[in-house]
């Protein structure tokens, strides 16, 4: 049977929720030369069972909110990044060599349950 | 207080003992550039990318610093007829390189000046000596240790790349912190221009738009899994 999809608003449900921060706030557009900051991306949000049935959850997300629908001693599935992407920053340090370093995995790009 | 807490949290993060505050900004060299450009795009275009290869160089490495060249010129006076019409002491200093890591590129740039067609410049040989750093940098002139390269390079010029990888090697277990190199630029008069002419201009040009950087690329295996399999 389809899953009836939640009423009220989808705010609440897991989703990606955007923070840039900037390299000016923090005062590092001195010696940072590219980029001019970076997204600090954020997983939060609510798992009910019926989201676990479709959005791009895990199969285990599933069974963990069938179990707490079973017995709430058991937890809610979670809300946690399942996309990320690298940055790169190039820099100068304090030798003036101009640095150019890459970062994995710091980017959230989507969310899940 | 608190975001300079936090500061400090995410320079640690980013390896970084403290925030750098140079004097003045370096121009970024093309090299660096044009990789940071091509990640970028790659990233906006949401295509996944291996960060541990640096493909524009064929090698692996997350890690790239480009190390501007403080060395000094060793001879100043008019060319002599016949000898080198450029000795430079080249000198990196290689303090910033800390972290662990292999060295997976060393590459010397010598940029002999723009490339320009109007008239064919003279051939120059190009040779580079290792100098041992105990004692001899104080004096005018350190004395060329081990022959690296002896390269001829054909007018009209451009940069010319040198792979130190191996006397990086050595250098990195040494625990030294800087490297200097000697540097003979000797310029191929035209036999039947008389007066050497040209190589009296080669050897001024050579004097004032040389510039030497050392490329160094390392690999964190702490950030870079071995060339990992595509995630199930």
């Amino acid at each position: 049977a389809a899953i009836p999809v939640p009423k009220g608003s989808c705010r609440s449900l897991c989703h990606r929720h955007q923070l840039f921060i900037s390299f000016r706030d923090l005062g590092w557009h001195k010696w940072v030369i590219a980029p001019k900051g970076f997204m600090a991306n954020y997983c939060h949000g609510d798992c009910p069972f019926s989201m676990t049935t479709y959005l791009n959850s895990s199969n285990y997300a599933f069974m963990q909110a069938l179990m707490h629908a079973v017995d709430p001693n058991v937890p809610k599935a979670v809300c946690i990044p399942t996309k990320l992407s690298p940055i790169s920053m190039l820099y100068q340090d304090n030798d003036e060599n101009v640095v150019l370093r890459h970062y994995e995995d710091m980017v959230v790009d989507e969310c899940g349950c | 207080q608190t975001s300079r807490f936090q500061e400090y949290d995410l320079l640690q993060f980013l390896d970084l003992e403290r925030a750098p505050s140079p004097h003045r900004f370096q121009p970024v060299p093309p090299v660096l550039r044009k990789i940071f450009q091509a990640r970028e795009a790659a990233a906006a275009g949401g295509a996944s990318q291996d960060l541990c290869y640096v493909k524009e160089l064929g090698v692996r490495g997350n890690l790239l610093r480009l190390f501007p060249d403080h060395g000094f010129f060793l001879n100043t006076q008019e060319p002599s007829r016949d000898g080198p019409c450029l000795q430079k002491f080249l000198y990196f200093n290689l303090s910033a390189v800390k972290e662990k890591g292999k060295l997976t590129m060393a590459r010397l740039t010598l940029d002999l000046g723009p490339r320009s067609y109007y008239h064919l410049r003279p051939e120059v040989v190009v040779s580079l000596f290792v100098v041992e750093e105990r004692g001899v940098w104080g004096r005018p002139h350190p004395k060329p240790g081990r022959m690296l390269a002896l390269q001829s390079v054909p007018g009209p010029q451009g940069p010319v790349h040198f792979n130190l990888q191996g006397v990086l090697k050595d250098w990195n277990g040494s625990g030294r912190k800087n490297l200097g190199l000697y540097l003979e630029i000797l310029a191929k008069g035209d036999r039947y221009s008389g007066v050497n002419v040209q190589v009296e201009n080669t050897c001024d040009r050579l004097m004032r738009s040389l510039h030497a950087s050392l490329l160094v690329v390392t690999l964190n295996p702490e950030h870079c899994h071995p060339s990992s399999r595509k995630r199930r």
